[in-house]
């Protein structure tokens, strides 16, 4: 563990809380994609499948049954609880052409042909395009709310906070993870178009971030 | 790629 990854890991788990608090103290999940938030309750699921078979530490075990929970909550709070609140008619990505390829490819690029490594690449990869429906939502409607932006803000730093960790751990220990890079990169690469927006707009007190 | 038994990152 260094200090890179667990700013990460902090990082990730206020991005979840902050979306979940967001959702469950304005009983409304107006503007959030429930798409982006049920593909990552499935990131986190097909990752974490050896979480009653490999124990690694406390901490690991812990942040893998939070973070699980957490993301549960929030797609039952749209899908369910606050469901006459979810904006489907904005929420129209079609993530069938996010998982044909991230299925493929885990497949074609993985560390084993076993079913638990083959779901664990899964899960990679489909993090890394996980956000889509959500910035698709937001430059359809062209605008989102300020606490969305801090939402994202935070997720995208968690995958740059691990690639800081990546290289740490490559001159630490000499170990590095390809396909966790790689796929990091492409996630991280994908939040700097939100990035510019967040401190160009968001950050200079607009509230709102409305799209050029 | 070291092979691990595991991965050790969330």
């Amino acid at each position: 563990m260094n200090v890179f990854r667990l700013a990460g890991d902090v990082s990730h788990l206020v991005a979840i809380i902050i979306l979940l608090l967001k959702i469950w103290r304005s009983k409304s999940c107006a503007g959030i994609s429930g798409k982006s938030q049920v593909l990552f309750a499935l990131v986190f699921t097909t990752r974490y499948l050896d979480l009653f078979t490999v124990f690694i530490s406390v901490y690991n075990t812990v942040m893998k049954v939070v973070f699980l929970a957490l993301s549960y909550a929030t797609v039952y709070l749209i899908y369910m609880r606050f469901r006459n609140s979810y904006n489907s008619e904005n929420d129209t990505f079609r993530v069938e052409f996010l998982l044909v390829p991230v299925i493929g490819l885990s497949f074609l690029e993985n560390y084993a042909f076993t079913p638990l490594e083959i779901l664990w690449t899964f899960s990679i990869f489909l993090e890394a395009v996980a956000i889509m429906p959500q910035l698709f939502m937001i430059t359809k409607t062209g605008e989102a709310e300020s606490i969305t932006t801090h939402y994202l803000f935070f997720l995208g730093l968690y995958r740059a906070l691990y690639i800081a960790n990546w290289v740490w751990r490559y001159h630490t220990e000499s170990f590095y993870d390809l396909i966790a890079i790689v796929s990091g990169v492409v996630q991280t690469i994908f939040f700097c178009d939100f990035f510019y927006l967040y401190f160009t707009r968001v950050l200079r007190g607009r509230g709102k971030m409305t799209l050029p | 790629y070291q092979r691990r038994a595991h991965h050790d990152e969330l």
